[in-house]
């Protein structure tokens, strides 16, 4: 699972 | 990023733009929560642990510092400015931090998407983000005279979260497997505690009367 994908929100 | 995101990034950032020119130019924290303000200073420490390791982008990066500075800086204003201190109003600011913090810990620890360190503080910081707002919308209601810019910056936040919604409905349709339960529910959660403050706001401007929330 790409970790960025998720967390790419603030 | 859309324009829902972005347009959402732009109002929280009007928000804390807002609240810093009333603390920092009319040196008064009259109206605003610091338990709210705490709690906020505390989202964006667990949210953003992952700032030095994963680099997104550099305006992720400059915003994630933005909303961290300020944070601290409103919290520092509020407890140690010599002057906007003696403003706070602590006697109708009696919300406990602990009854948030601790249930949204708990929460985050027994629901998550993975149970690493990083991810249980992050929802943990998605859970507590929810409620954090609601010292403050108590204090509103204990203000007899809410002033303009303590309105305009509860307005900026609830903004900032709708139009989240939006650019989250929007990814779901245009991006595949953008799917976060745990994120978008609590992201709603957020904005339904605003509907009640946007009802008043949008009548006492509708009017022209003063913004007053009923008791």
């Amino acid at each position: 699972e790409d970790e960025d994908e998720d967390h790419d929100e603030l | 990023m859309n324009i829902f995101r972005f347009s959402g990034d732009m109002t929280h950032l009007m928000s804390v733009l807002v609240l810093l020119l009333k603390i920092h130019t009319i040196k008064s924290c009259a109206g605003i929560s610091l338990k709210t303000q705490e709690l906020y200073a505390l989202v964006f420490l667990a949210r953003y642990l992952d700032i030095v390791t994963n680099f997104i982008s550099l305006y992720n990066t400059i915003m994630k510092l933005i909303f961290l500075g300020s944070s601290f800086m409103i919290v520092w204003y509020i407890r140690r400015h010599r002057i906007v201190r003696r403003s706070y109003d602590k006697e109708h600011d009696t919300f406990r931090h602990l009854f948030l913090v601790l249930p949204c810990f708990i929460l985050a620890l027994l629901i998550n998407e993975r149970s690493a360190f990083k991810e249980i503080m992050w929802t943990f910081s998605l859970y507590l983000e929810a409620v954090a707002i609601l010292p403050q919308l108590v204090l509103l209601q204990r203000t007899k005279n809410i002033d303009n810019l303590t309105g305009q910056y509860v307005f900026f936040l609830g903004a900032y979260r709708a139009l989240y919604i939006c650019n989250w409905i929007y990814r779901y349709f245009t991006e595949p497997h953008y799917v976060h339960w745990i994120t978008w529910i609590s992201g709603l959660v957020q904005t339904l505690l605003y509907a009640d403050f946007f009802y008043y706001y949008f009548n006492s401007w509708k009017n022209n009367v003063k913004l007053q929330l009923p008791a």
